[in-house]
This record gives structure tokens, C-alpha cells and sequence, in this order.
């Protein structure tokens, strides 16, 4: 196929009641079996419109509140892929696996592909010395179910998010692709998509075309909210992003999408309602045969090509999320400025239509370790705007803007090829890219 | 292209080669 047609659901997950102990099997699976109705809802509505494929969220079928022994009646033993199994027609093969049964029948019996998260169990005993002291490792799983009902792929989520207590850290990196005939698919989960390994492998060294992505984000602004970091990252790698995350306004956890080389094709954000979303575009399944292809971008070149632009005012610091930012602000209604920290200087030439008293914006430069929820190098430069004209205020969270921007160019002596290019308008809502562009020579800029 | 109501504008870099070989979920969770 040279076009198929993704789905991706975001789903408001019904979640257990928080408890210590763990509840009984049955009771686990009624509220499993629960989250599955609603996903067969939107399975069957993505079939019905032509879907091949739809990928569900990270934690859809049981939720996120867990200890480590309440996960257990959730799990189910989930054999490698290799064993050539399809529990909608062999469901006892592997012990008692309702969940891989009823996920297997859905994607046969809709003949469509499904992503799905949920938990793999593994006992252990004393010859493995790493194991867990209850006898079993416990894993953050992605399953996919081809149009057959086949397990065609599972995926331990190798970067666990600090609250997930309730997993283990798988001993190896898994490296999950496999074929279909809308292309070569690789697969992994949320906090994974700030690694290398395997969120990069599996694109620049497998090559994949297209990345399935169940996620549970909770947004942070400025720079961590899912849609606008998601599809940064697919036009970073020039890869397909399909990426289905958590609804839930109370944990900020919206934004979903489907998210290509050249840009957003669909992408949902809600902290309005609680109900859940499918989305469907139809896909090129191998962008990287297309003449639309983008060309490598090499983020530095102009930066490191301009002089610094000369300022009379002084810098000031600031954090965003725990990382202390070098910030300048944005004094007039036009300007170029500079901004440096370590190796990184930003550059900015920006023009609004008019400069308003009550609203002030800043540019920002971090080069260095990021510390909290996971340790990652991070260059970063930014344009924002401050939560209040104070100035100490920059860095913190803003939904709303008014200042219109009718230029603008960003660009920044960056010591890596992985850059990834947000534009986040008024509302969290992304900028159409008829609006901007991405230059070659790594300028985010306005089209004018 | 029309005037934008920007919020914020990042370009966003990884400098892979520097991380740990996890990426940090602190020392008690390690194997």
C-alpha cells in the first residue's frame, strides 16, 4: 500500500480505586473489561471508516494507580511474538489471558490492527539474582494484534517515568519493529521518546516509517506538553508519529495525534470536556520514497553563520521546570537579539504588530543537564511569553496570548543534529504550518 | 503567512551522547 489510513484514540481511562492490597482477579477484569468497551467503540468506528490500524493509550486498559502488588491481578503472561499466536483462536495456549483474547477477536473480527497497552508478568526465582523478591517481573507492555488477531509485536517499556513504581525495568533495550503492508512499524511508550535508545534506533538506524506511540502525558508549558513535543519530534526525525495519549483534565493529561514529516495531519486537545477522541488521516506509508520528503535540516549552520546581535540590556535567569534558563527580554515591537549559555547563543528577529503594556515576552537559552523526572542533556532556546510582566514570572506556565507575531526567526548554535522545532499558539493549540517553516539552514521562521 | 498570538517558540535539541545509559529513574529503581 502506498497510503493507509491511521487511527489513534484518545480515551478518558476508567481507573480503579486506589488500593494497597490487590483485588481478585474477576474484579480486575470487570474494570479492565470496562476500558475495553470503549475501546471496542472506537475500534469499531475506526473500522467502519477504513482504519488499518489504531493505537490506543499507555495504561488505557487499568489506569496508572497502582502499587507494585495491587498491579498484579491485572497482569497476564504475554509471550514473544515469535510463538505465532492468535488467542481469539487459541485462548488457553498461555494460561489465562482474557485480555489478549478479547484485544485478538477485536482486531479479527474488524479486521484492523491494535495497539494496546497493558502489563506483562514473568515469574523468576533465586538463580536469577535480579529478581524481584515476590518471584515475578512486572512489565509496562505494548501489545499489537494485526487484522488477523496475530500478536505481531510486544514492547517493555524500557524508560519507566519515575511514579512507576508498580513496573520493572526491563534488563535490555527492545528494539520492536516488524512489516506490514503499510510499511515497517516501530513501537514504543512515552518516556521513551527522550531516549536514544530505542526512540531514535528504531528510526534513524531500523528506519521505520511509521512510530506507534501509546502515551500517558501530562502536560507541562512551556516546552513539555504532548502535542506540541510529539509532533516536534516526528518532524525532527522525519518519521510518522502515531500518538495516543490519556484523557484526563485533572492530570492535564490531553493531547493526541497523528503527526508526519511534513506536519500535523490531526491532533486533539481537550482540557475542556472528559469525554474521548478518535482521530483517522490517511498516511503515506513510506515517506521516506516520497518527493515531499524534507531534507535533513543542519540546525546550526545559520546561527553559527550571523554575529551575535549586539544588546545594551542585561541578561537575567529563570526557571522552567527546574532548569535554570539564561533569559533577554523582548523590550520594542521589533527587534534582534541574542541570548547565550555555555556552547548554546539563540538568535531571535522577530516583528509583532504592536507592542502591548501587558504583556511581556522573553528569549531563553538552557545548554545543560536536565535533572528532575529522568536526567537528559538538553540545548534549548525559546520564545515565550512571561506569566506577568514581572519578570521573575518568565518560565512559568501561560495559556493564553494576545501579542501578535507577524515575523519571527529562531535559531541557535545547537551542538547536535536532534533539534525539535515547537510553535505553540494562544490556547496550547499548534501552529498550521502554512504559518511557518523550518529552514535548511535551522531557522524556525515565520512564511511571509 | 498571518500575525500568530505565540505562546512560546522552542527549538527543542537532545544532546544524546552525554546521557546516562537510562535515562535516570534514580538509583533505587536500577537493576
Amino acid at each position: 500500500l502506498d497510503t493507509f489510513i491511521a487511527a489513534v484514540y484518545e480515551h478518558a481511562v476508567i481507573i480503579p480505586n486506589r488500593t494497597a492490597t490487590p483485588v481478585p482477579k474477576e474484579e480486575a477484569l470487570l474494570l479492565m473489561n470496562k476500558n475495553i468497551d470503549v475501546l471496542e467503540k472506537a475500534v469499531k468506528l475506526a473500522a467502519r471508516q477504513g482504519a488499518h490500524i489504531i493505537v490506543t493509550p499507555e495504561d488505557g486498559v487499568y489506569g496508572w494507580v497502582f502499587t507494585r502488588e495491587a498491579l498484579y491481578p491485572y497482569l497476564e503472561e504475554i509471550p514473544h511474538p515469535e510463538v505465532n499466536w492468535i488467542p481469539c483462536k487459541d485462548p488457553q495456549r498461555f494460561g489465562y489471558t482474557p485480555v489478549q483474547e478479547r484485544l485478538s477477536c477485536l482486531a479479527k473480527d474488524n479486521s484492523i490492527y491494535i495497539v494496546a497497552n497493558i502489563g506483562d508478568k514473568k515469574p523468576c526465582n533465586a538463580s536469577d539474582p535480579q529478581c524481584p523478591s515476590d518471584g515475578r517481573y512486572q512489565y509496562n507492555t505494548n501489545v499489537v494484534f494485526d487484522s488477523e488477531g496475530r500478536l505481531v509485536a510486544r514492547y517493555h517499556k524500557y524508560n519507566l517515568f519515575a511514579p512507576e513504581i508498580q513496573f520493572d525495568f526491563p534488563k535490555d533495550t527492545e528494539h520492536v519493529t516488524f512489516d506490514t503492508p503499510f510499511g515497517k512499524l516501530g513501537i514504543f511508550t512515552c518516556f521513551d521518546i527522550f531516549s536514544y535508545d530505542p526512540a531514535v534506533v528504531v528510526v534513524d538506524e531500523l528506519q521505520v516509517d511509521s512510530v506507534l506511540y501509546p502515551t500517558a502525558w501530562y502536560n507541562t508549558l512551556p516546552l513539555l506538553s504532548a502535542a506540541p513535543f510529539h509532533s516536534a519530534w516526528a518532524r525532527a526525525l522525519r518519521v510518522n508519529l502515531l500518538s495516543a495519549n490519556t484523557h484526563n483534565t485533572t492530570m492535564h493529561m490531553t493531547g493526541s495525534g497523528i503527526y508526519t514529516p511534513e506536519g500535523v495531519k490531526a491532533y486533539y486537545y481537550d482540557m475542556e470536556t472528559e469525554s474521548g477522541q478518535l482521530m483517522l488521516s490517511e498516511l503515506k506509508a513510506r515517506p521516506r520514497r516520497e518527493p515531499t520528503y524534507p531534507a535533513a535540516v543542519d540546525w546550526s549552520a545559520y546561527a553559527r553563520s550571523v554575529k551575535p546581535f549586539s544588546s545594551e540590556q542585561s541578561d537575567f535567569r529563570g526557571m522552567i521546570y527546574f532548569d535554570e534558563f539564561t533569559f533577554t527580554e523582548l523590550k520594542r515591537n521589533t527587534g534582534n537579539y541574542t541570548v547565550c549559555q555555555k556552547d548554546l547563543c539563540c538568535h531571535l528577529t522577530y516583528k509583532m504588530s504592536e507592542k502591548r503594556s501587558d504583556e511581556v515576552y522573553a528569549l531563553g537559552a538552557f545548554d545543560g543537564l536536565h535533572m528532575v523526572e529522568g536526567q537528559y542533556y538538553l540545548q534549548v532556546c525559546t520564545l515565550l511569553k512571561c506569566q506577568t510582566t514581572d519578570l521573575r514570572t518568565c518560565g512559568e506556565p501561560v495559556g493564553s496570548a494576545f501579542t501578535n507575531f507577524e515575523e519571527f526567526s529562531l535559531s541557535g548554535t545547537f551542538g547536535t543534529s536532534y533539534v525539535f522545532p515547537q510553535l505553540i499558539l494562544s490556547g496550547s493549540q499548534l501552529a498550521p504550518e502554512r504559518h511557518y517553516e523550518v529552514s535548511r539552514d535551522g531557522r524556525l521562521k515565520s512564511r511571509s | 503567512g498571518a500575525p500568530l498570538p505565540v505562546l512560546v517558540m522552542a527549538l527543542y535539541g537532545r544532546m544524546f551522547e552525554n546521557d546516562p545509559p537510562r535515562l535516570g529513574q534514580g538509583p533505587g529503581k536500577l537493576q
